[in-house]
């Protein structure tokens, strides 16, 4: 369903895109 | 303003998943087109982690042969230390530490000149891996005539000459007989008295860096106690 669909490919993506950004932005200090 | 690049991206990834989880609705309709924004969008970061690992694991490893790199110089002095304390005379003595000043700082040719007074008079010789036979025909009167030997004596410091042949005539003269182009020298040391001076010349021309005099410095000082023994 689009449901599912629009939470499995682009919240989760979008989420983990943020955590490595958060996370290269701590390795940088 | 860089460093906030990441933090910013991040920061708006993190606002627009939050409201898909919150809204279950795919990106302007596509999911899988979106998905493949999102993947672009995610690329610079996945390479920056990805490329300081590496950069953090070559560093290991660089460190690594370092270390390995220096532990066999420790081992080398200290294997020349027991050498030096079992030498039973001055020649010997000298034929150790000349060996090792050439090998250690790949240098043609070594020399130790004994300090009695105000002249210095040569004991051991070494020009490319063989003993000179002449040492004992090197006088260097200390007081009258300026050299290298001379300067590690009164300085009591270890020196380094880059072109001899700009340098005072005791020095010119002896760089003449071997070809040399420049030099160092170090004081052996026994209380306050310089006991013996050694000497290494190169045929190219060579600055002999920091680390280089300070390696001459530790075989001299090493070898002192041996040579004020015998």
């Amino acid at each position: 369903s689009s449901e599912s669909q629009a939470i499995l490919l682009n919240a989760i993506p979008l989420l983990v895109g943020a955590a490595l950004y958060l996370l290269s932005a701590g390795v940088l200090g | 303003p860089l460093a906030s690049i990441f933090v910013c991206v991040g920061a708006a990834m993190a606002i627009v998943g939050v409201l898909v989880l919150l809204h279950r609705e795919p990106l302007a309709g596509n999911a899988w087109v979106s998905l493949a924004a999102v993947s672009l969008a995610v690329l610079p970061a996945v390479l920056f982690l990805v490329r300081r690992g590496d950069r953090n694991a070559a560093r290991r490893g660089h460190i690594g042969e370092e270390e390995t790199g220096a532990q066999p110089r420790r081992e080398r002095m200290a294997t020349l230390a027991g050498e030096l304390a079992r030498a039973q005379d001055g020649e010997s003595i000298a034929e150790l530490l000349l060996a090792a000043a050439t090998e250690g700082l790949e240098v043609e040719f070594a020399s130790l000149a004994l300090i009695e007074g105000t002249t210095a008079t040569g004991l051991a010789a070494r020009l490319d891996g063989r003993s000179l036979p002449w040492p004992g025909e090197l006088q260097v009167d200390l007081e009258r005539q300026p050299s290298g030997i001379a300067t590690a004596v009164f300085e009591v410091a270890p020196l380094a000459v880059y072109d001899l042949a700009s340098s005072p005539a005791g020095d010119r003269e002896l760089a003449e007989a071997i070809g040399a182009r420049s030099g160092a020298w170090a004081p052996l040391v026994a209380g306050e008295t310089v006991l013996a001076v050694l000497a290494v010349a190169t045929r190219g021309q060579r600055a002999f860096p920091a680390e280089d005099l300070a390696l001459l410095q530790e075989l001299a000082s090493g070898a002192a106690p041996a040579l004020e023994r015998t």
